[in-house]
């Protein structure tokens, strides 16, 4: 494994811990989207199939399994515990995500990489994953005042994109036959849909001003 | 194996 592999992951997984904090321990998920959350909750229960089928590490499963967990209870806290659900912005929070999913589907089963079940549902979750930000970044846009922990989680989101381009870059030149056109393009896509927030965020933190989304 | 076979990233 290379640095900026295990860069990516630990990002990703700070992501995830910025999340439950701002969940367990403020108790408010103001900002942050259920339907993004709901959205990766799917791409990772389609993509970890296979952890039934094939042992790669215990590494591997055991991230896995800190990905699924903590996507689902997310979305359990955010729909369901008493308190926690009462600070979700319902009313701003309306991206119609179950759209996303019939392309991405349709998508999947044109073009994959072996036409089976777990393949389809392999590249479903890439390409889900891909616009699973959209309403996230939908939400952060119209809420304007964006708390820091909500700023941060996008942040470490789209750094564990970033680091996993700069990872396939590096895998690409040093293995043999390290070849997956459909990681890498539904990837790049994906990070570049943070290129925009990113430049706002940097913007404010270059000024020292609250981030700011412009309407 | 073949290079799609192995997938170790998350």
């Amino acid at each position: 494994m290379n640095i900026f592999r295990l860069a990516g992951d630990m990002t990703h997984l700070f992501s995830v811990l910025v999340l439950l904090l701002k969940i367990h321990t403020i108790k408010s998920c103001a900002g942050i989207s259920l339907k993004t959350q709901e959205l990766y909750a799917i791409v990772f229960t389609t993509r970890y199939l296979d952890l039934f089928t094939t042992y790669i590490s215990l590494y591997n499963t055991i991230m896995k399994l800190i990905f699924l967990g903590s996507s689902i209870s997310i979305v359990w806290y955010m729909r369901h515990h008493k308190v926690v659900r009462r600070s979700y912005d319902k009313d701003q929070d309306t991206f119609r995500h179950y759209l996303l999913m019939l392309p991405c589907l349709l998508l999947a089963l044109l073009i994959n990489e072996k036409f089976t079940f777990l393949e389809v549902m392999w590249a479903f979750s890439l390409y889900l994953e891909a616009v699973a930000i959209l309403p996230q970044l939908v939400l952060l846009q119209r809420t304007r005042n964006i708390d820091n922990l909500t700023g941060q989680y996008v942040l470490l989101l789209g750094a564990y994109r970033a680091l996993y381009v700069l990872n396939w870059i590096y895998r690409y030149f040093t293995e043999e036959n390290y070849v997956h056109w459909i990681t890498w393009v539904s990837g790049i896509v994906q990070t570049l849909l943070y290129a925009d927030f990113f430049y706002y965020y940097f913007q404010s933190w270059k000024n020292n001003v609250k981030l700011q989304l412009p309407a | 194996a073949e290079s799609s076979d192995l997938k170790d990233e998350l």
